[in-house]
């Protein structure tokens, strides 16, 4: 593992933790796209699903359990505990628009065709788009919060981050897979206006405020 | 030879 993986490992560790924590400590999820969040347990499920029939690391385990268990654990608190404060209609983005056209890639473009390997490859064209309902929310209200600008934030570097440990690894090691390449280049850039607005906004002390 | 997939990253 080098340096790019790990950080984009710890980044999205603390993605997550800071959207928890947020839900948690406000007891509410207003400002979160409840859509978003079924699309990341859907991604979890279907990639992580390797933990029961192969074996790689204790780290590499210990990560997929702690990213499946704090990904049901949101859906949990945001469908059920804390119901009554998600923002559903501001969450009207139609997942179906990113689900079947995911399950169309998959099935064309992969590996192996082969169970296991297909919704690996499924996960990975979903995960690049599955912060759209988010985005969608943030663009429909105008506004987010600061907690949930820095949770974008982390989200978006993870990946970026990534993506330099693939350019290390095909220079090092001459490993590249370019499913994985490809749209991780696509979720990358969904981010790059969030990004933008991040950097000049909520990092000087300011809420995350769209032009109107 | 294609390389084996890896799935080692997360």
């Amino acid at each position: 593992m080098n340096i790019f993986r790990l950080l984009g490992d710890i980044s999205h560790l603390l993605a997550i933790i800071i959207l928890l924590r947020k839900i948690w400590m406000s007891r509410s999820c207003a400002g979160i796209s409840g859509k978003s969040q079924l699309l990341f347990g859907l991604v979890y499920t279907t990639r992580y699903l390797d933990l029961i029939t192969s074996y790689i690391s204790l780290y590499n385990s210990v990560m997929k359990v702690v990213f499946l268990a704090a990904s049901y654990a949101t859906i949990y608190l945001m469908y059920v505990k804390f119901k009554a404060t998600y923002d559903h209609n501001h969450d009207t983005f139609r997942i179906e628009f990113l689900v079947v056209p995911a399950v169309a890639l998959a099935l064309l473009i992969n590996h192996d065709f082969q169970v296991v390997e297909i919704l690996w490859t499924f996960s990975i064209y979903l995960e690049s788009v599955a912060i759209l309902p988010q985005l969608f929310m943030v663009s429909k209200t105008g506004e987010a919060e600061s907690i949930t600008s820095h949770y974008l934030f982390a989200l978006g570097v993870y990946r970026g981050l990534y993506l330099l440990n693939w350019i290390y690894r095909f220079w090092a090691e001459d490993h590249y897979d370019l499913i994985a390449i490809v749209a991780g280049v696509v979720q990358t850039v969904l981010y790059c206006d969030f990004f933008y607005l991040y950097i000049t906004k909520v990092l000087r002390g300011k809420k995350l405020q769209l032009p109107a | 030879q294609p390389e084996p997939i890896d799935k080692d990253e997360l």
